[in-house]
């Protein structure tokens, strides 16, 4: 029988535990959980490794208890802003976004750059241009902006400018 | 940040990470994810490794790379290689780092120096294992 894996992850981090409730640990595994088994439908058809880690990111980019697309960190200004990247283990192609704010899946752009772009990292507004002229869905930042995160920012802000976590 | 490392039914590994950034980051401040070989690298047959952190040492550790490094070039295992790269510098690359590597031979690691990292893996289709704290 052929190998095939998959493993992610969701962020590490240094927190107390009683600051984690059960039911927020429950949420977190779901998720990881969810995001293995859309990564693992691809791999166990013969999908390509490629196609399996666009597909457990996007679930977690669509999940709004990780640190990516919906459910990211607001900036200074409070916006969002979406890096990404991914890379072919079999021939190094590799592509990345940088400070993107409109695409739906980060991942999905990361994933195009590296396949029909002449260069292999595009940030901002040219990223975005490049999104759309590929076809890719966009959202307003309002999409990707959660309660729980904008009220952080307005909890944290000054320790958070400080201290930081990606 | 969220990342992912696969490995196909062909033995082709494949890394990709995304990311949200720091809080109260400045505007146009990258972190590490997108850059290759920082917080993203896949190699064959070598390893596949994202990771998640404090991304500014995470770039100054070249933190994906260096698990490939030290397994290609110093023969370290997969494990120990994704501890050693956490761990190493720890007096000049002072921060909170995780990754998540994966190699050919289905072998998984996971390596992080906080009290928490969401993660799991699922191999050839079994049921995934996941995780949160240090201690599981």
């Amino acid at each position: 029988m052929k190998k095939f894996a998959i493993a992610i992850h969701a962020g590490a981090e240094t927190v107390k535990r009683e600051d984690i409730s059960k039911e927020q640990e429950t949420q977190y595994r779901e998720g990881l959980q969810e995001a293995l088994a859309a990564g693992n439908a691809v791999l166990e058809k013969g999908g390509s490794a490629l196609d399996a880690v666009v597909a457990a990111i996007e679930k977690m980019e669509n999940n709004p208890l990780f640190n990516a697309g919906i459910g990211g960190n607001l900036n200074i200004h409070g916006e969002t802003a979406f890096d990404a990247a991914i890379m072919d283990g079999k021939n190094l192609k590799s592509g990345s976004v940088g400070s993107i704010r409109y695409v739906k899946n980060p991942i999905k752009l990361a994933r195009v750059v590296m396949e029909k772009c002449r260069h292999n990292f595009m940030v901002d507004t040219g990223a975005e241009e490049f999104a759309l002229s590929q076809g890719l869905e966009l959202k307003p930042p309002s999409h990707f902006v959660t309660e729980e995160k904008l009220k952080s920012w307005h909890q944290n802000y000054y320790d958070d400018y400080l201290k930081g976590h990606d | 940040t969220v990342g992912a490392v696969a490995l196909d039914q062909n033995g082709n590994l494949a890394a990709a990470t995304s990311t949200g950034g720091l809080n109260s980051q400045l505007k146009g401040r990258l972190s590490d994810s997108p850059l290759i070989g920082a917080g993203t690298y896949a190699n064959n047959p070598y390893c596949a490794v994202s990771c998640t952190g404090k991304g500014e040492v995470i770039m100054r550790g070249v933190l994906a790379h260096e698990v490939y490094a030290l397994v290609k070039y110093a023969g370290e295992g997969l494990q120990t290689a994704s501890e050693k790269a956490v761990t190493m510098h720890k007096a000049l690359l002072d921060g909170d780092m995780g990754l998540v590597s994966l190699n050919q031979q289905q072998e998984v690691a996971f390596a992080f120096n906080t009290n928490m990292m969401k993660r799991g893996y699922s191999l050839g289709g079994a049921a995934p294992l996941v995780a949160l704290w240090d201690n599981e």
